[in-house]
């Protein structure tokens, strides 16, 4: 069976961030893979890792890369958090 | 807990698997799924009913890789399921390229992940508690299950809590858009709210009881009007407690706190629970004195203060309890006034705003003062408190 890869590098962890709405579609561009806003790129890590009670360092840690490499449910954390979020 | 903004209308729902496992024997899945909806079932009034054809509320699947709804599985590991929320269907899909177990600590435990995934069917979205059922992370298999208390209390605001009498019909008594059921109103004996209804706070108790206090009485409401007998004194139900109190609310350990100035009181029903009053700066670190007005809010079960023109949000369970980044602005909350007298998440699940003799209702999910005709604000008098001849509207010519 095909084994899900964990979470390792920058790019899977921006991948695991979008998936799961900390991320919006929109702070990544295309033409490099890269990410176009700095502090977007911090905040969704600070979110992740307030979320899911880890220490909030804004970075990719240890921590919170095994954390990202968990089984989890597919659905997103961050419900309505697409490209538009809501006001609060 | 988190709720994502939608929910059955009905609390009889039926369910299918429509595509088994391939590892697991048909009789062992459908036991488990069983099980897994009890674990809702348990503290509501919920009922599942499984069905082998026809349309259900429910279609369970176990798929692998891409499976048509565009969210593609990705093996063993990683994501091990996905469900919709109410108003996207509530299909739950299970990643069969999991080790499906049962009973056991090999694989992944179909049971635990099955409850999880039903969660959000119901309407539930992912929780920043470890320890409860619906935060995001498979923990591993777990002998013995019960269902945390922040699960309960967010399946509960969505359904109810379980009541023991026989339901008459499949039909959930939809939430009312308009608040009571506008039957002739009666005429509270002593009419003195009606002629001004500007009340110091509302809450509900644990018992789903809504009271509105004003000056040293206070009022039992009814679904559309004030219960007979009321007012009474506040010092007669809830003895030791002064009159003029700024704002209540009673949080999901089933206790009242009462706010009056520098001062709080908590209250088990109707007894004292303890010592009190206490300096709301010792309980209730990081929150003002001389409140306007608090609520728990529906929308994540957090307490909110609100003040003058700003508002706190309170997590017992955090350190601090209140985050740095509070207050913020009342405008946050969209169309909601500063300076407030009261705020009531109610028993229809919607939030209540209040000040001077009107209200607003706040619609949680769009995060903003509901539209609906009569506009809001609504004058209190009429809808809250049944006063007869007083107006149902605030727009000029619109009584």
């Amino acid at each position: 069976a095909v084994q899900a890869a964990p979470v390792s590098t920058t790019t899977q962890a921006e991948m695991y961030l979008s998936q799961f709405g900390y991320l919006p579609a929109s702070a990544r561009n295309p033409a490099n893979s890269g990410l176009q806003d700095k502090s977007t790129w911090l905040n969704a890590i600070q979110e992740f890792q307030n979320f899911a009670g880890l220490n909030i360092t804004g970075e990719l840690d240890d921590e919170t890369l095994k954390l990202m490499s968990l089984p989890r449910c597919g659905v997103r954390d961050r419900v309505g958090t697409g490209d538009s979020r809501s006001k609060r | 807990y988190a709720l994502q903004g939608s929910r059955w209308r009905v609390k009889n729902l039926t369910y299918k698997v429509s595509k088994y496992p391939k590892r697991l024997k048909r009789v062992d899945v459908d036991a488990e799924i069983g099980r897994a909806f009890a674990v809702w079932s348990e503290d509501t009034d919920l009922t599942f009913t499984k069905k082998t054809t026809g349309p259900v509320h429910i279609e369970i699947k176990f798929v692998e890789s891409e499976h048509g709804d565009g969210d593609a599985f990705d093996g063993q590991g990683g994501t091990l399921a996905h469900a919709f929320f109410p108003v996207f269907g509530g299909d739950a899909h299970f990643d069969d390229a999991e080790l499906w177990t049962i009973g056991s600590p090999r694989g992944t435990n179909l049971f635990q992940v099955a409850a999880h995934e039903f969660g959000h069917s119901l309407g539930l979205s992912h929780s920043d508690q470890s320890s409860a059922l619906m935060a995001p992370f498979y923990r591993g298999f777990e002998p013995v299950f019960r269902l945390d208390d922040d699960d309960k209390a967010a399946i509960q605001s969505l359904y109810g809590k379980k009541t023991s009498q026989p339901k008459p019909s499949n039909a959930y008594p939809v939430t009312s858009t308009l608040r009571p059921s506008y039957t002739p109103p009666k005429v509270p004996l002593d009419d003195s709210i009606c002629k001004d209804s500007k009340i110091d706070t509302l809450f509900n108790s644990a018992q789903g009881e809504t009271y509105a206090f004003k000056g040293d009485k206070f009022y039992k409401l009814t679904t559309d009007s004030v219960e007979e007998g009321y007012p009474q004194l506040i010092s007669k139900g809830w003895p030791g407690l002064p009159g003029n109190i700024d704002a209540a609310f009673t949080y999901k350990n089933g206790k009242t706190y009462f706010f009056k100035g520098t001062q709080y009181w908590r209250f088990q029903g109707r007894q004292m629970d303890g010592v009190y009053p206490k300096e709301i700066s010792e309980g209730f670190t990081g929150i003002p004195d001389h409140l306007d007005a608090a609520m728990v809010w529906g929308g994540n079960g957090k307490i909110y203060f609100f003040k003058g023109s700003k508002f706190w949000r309170f997590d017992p369970a955090k350190r601090p309890p209140v985050k740095a980044s509070y207050p913020k602005p009342i405008s946050n909350w969209e169309g909601v006034p500063n300076n407030l007298d009261a705020a009531l998440k109610y028993t229809n699940g919607y939030t209540y705003f209040f000040k001077g003799d009107k209200y607003y209702r706040f619609h949680d999910a769009r995060f903003a003062v509901d539209t609906a005709t009569p506009a809001f604000p609504r004058p209190t008098a009429h809808w809250w408190f049944g006063c007869k001849n007083t107006p149902s509207s605030t727009a000029v010519g619109d009584h």
